[in-house]
């Protein structure tokens, strides 16, 4: 018997950075 | 200043990952174009895509990382990030870049282009609420 292999799946949106500008004081 | 939380990248830039994109398809991390990234920004909601322009490229303070400075999106706030040279960021109509493309070839076998000073990179953020 050979197991299922289960396969990640990542979101797109974990491949860019988030990049908030700092917000003024 | 803190240094940056890990040395390890997730294995979501392995080449050969499978990623979703907002509409649902799935593609690998290797086929992944400008317009997935735009697109899928679209229909999410919430998020934006960012246009960060590369300004300036420097050795950490912390060994083994790279700080980049970014001017991100129309305010053209500016941004700095350490990373790991291997990291890769998605420059606009040329796809994967890191600072050390051999780094990357070696630890995620994903094809890159030399991040380089005037790159524009893929970035997101928050859609401000109007």
């Amino acid at each position: 018997n050979v197991e299922p292999r289960s396969v990640a799946v990542f979101p797109w949106h974990s491949l860019v950075p988030f990049l908030a500008p700092s917000q003024p004081d | 200043p803190q240094p940056p939380h890990s040395t390890t990248l997730p294995s979501h830039f392995m080449k050969g990952a499978i990623i979703q994109l907002a509409t649902g398809e799935l593609k690998r991390v290797e086929d992944l174009q400008t317009q997935d990234f735009v697109r899928s920004a679209e229909v999410s909601g919430g998020l934006k895509i960012d246009s960060s322009t590369v300004v300036d490229i420097q050795e950490s303070q912390w060994p083994g990382f790279v700080t980049l400075h970014f001017v991100v999106g129309e305010q053209q706030s500016k941004v700095c990030l350490d990373v790991p040279p291997e990291h890769p960021f998605f420059v606009y109509g040329q796809g994967w870049s890191s600072c050390s493309p051999s780094q990357t070839a070696q630890l995620f076998a994903l094809p890159c282009h030399r991040l380089q000073v005037g790159d524009v990179c893929i970035s997101i953020s928050l859609q401000s609420i109007s």
